[in-house]
């Protein structure tokens, strides 16, 4: 099946989005 | 543990991890009783938490405090659900790991760095990786990846090329891979 695939950058822009914290 | 699911909204990931803390250090002290010692060292290990979507991850990461805060001969241990970051775990026995001596000034971004490569499915290994390890010393700390077949030299090779890319590490910083079965053997 499809892997999940993120790249540094994505996550980076996730971590400041309110769902994560 | 019940199982673990993203919240609506977040980014599912590839796999669900689990966030293990521990204070002995890499090495163990018994010689003569694995059985004991595999056990003192199982009771060492605690469970800081877990995710199975971007999100958590962060909230969770968000929550810890970075690895220079850490005294020497701490560990952090991020492995997959249902693998628990032990050599004689199913999933480890044939296994082995590459590990980096990082200098106290590298280690906090390469730590982040690496955690992140694996979550976002960066290795490109399928399901060969275990988990990543983070180990405190003195003056160097210590950052490993855990994959499942040693002999996979395949995998293994990717996950050297892809560690020194990601870390943007110099051409001569010697790495070197442990198959468990060597470090079982001399303990």
């Amino acid at each position: 099946g499809t892997r999940i695939i993120y790249d540094r950058a994505f996550l980076m822009n996730l971590k400041n989005s309110p769902l994560s914290r | 543990l019940g199982p673990l699911e993203p919240a609506p909204g977040e980014h599912k990931l590839q796999y669900n991890y689990c966030l293990w803390f521990a204070k002995k250090g890499c090495h163990r002290t018994s010689i003569t009783q694995v059985k004991a010692t595999e056990q003192e060292y199982g009771k060492s290990l605690h469970i800081v938490g877990r995710c199975a979507s971007v999100e958590q991850w962060w909230s969770l990461y968000c929550h810890l405090i970075k690895p220079t805060a850490l005294k020497p001969y701490r560990e952090l241990h991020l492995f997959k659900s249902g693998i628990k970051p032990m050599w004689e775990d199913p999933g480890n026995a044939k296994g082995g790991k590459w590990v980096i001596k990082l200098r106290k000034n590298k280690i906090d971004r390469a730590w982040e760095t690496v955690c992140m490569a694996m979550l976002g499915e960066q290795f490109l290994v399928g399901p060969e990786i275990c988990g990543v390890v983070l180990c405190t010393r003195f003056p160097e700390d210590l950052l490993s990846v855990w994959n499942r077949t040693a002999t996979d030299q395949a995998s293994t090779a990717r996950i050297r090329d892809t560690l020194r890319r990601i870390l943007n590490l110099p051409p001569n910083t010697p790495m070197e891979y442990k198959p468990h079965c060597d470090s079982l053997k001399k303990s």
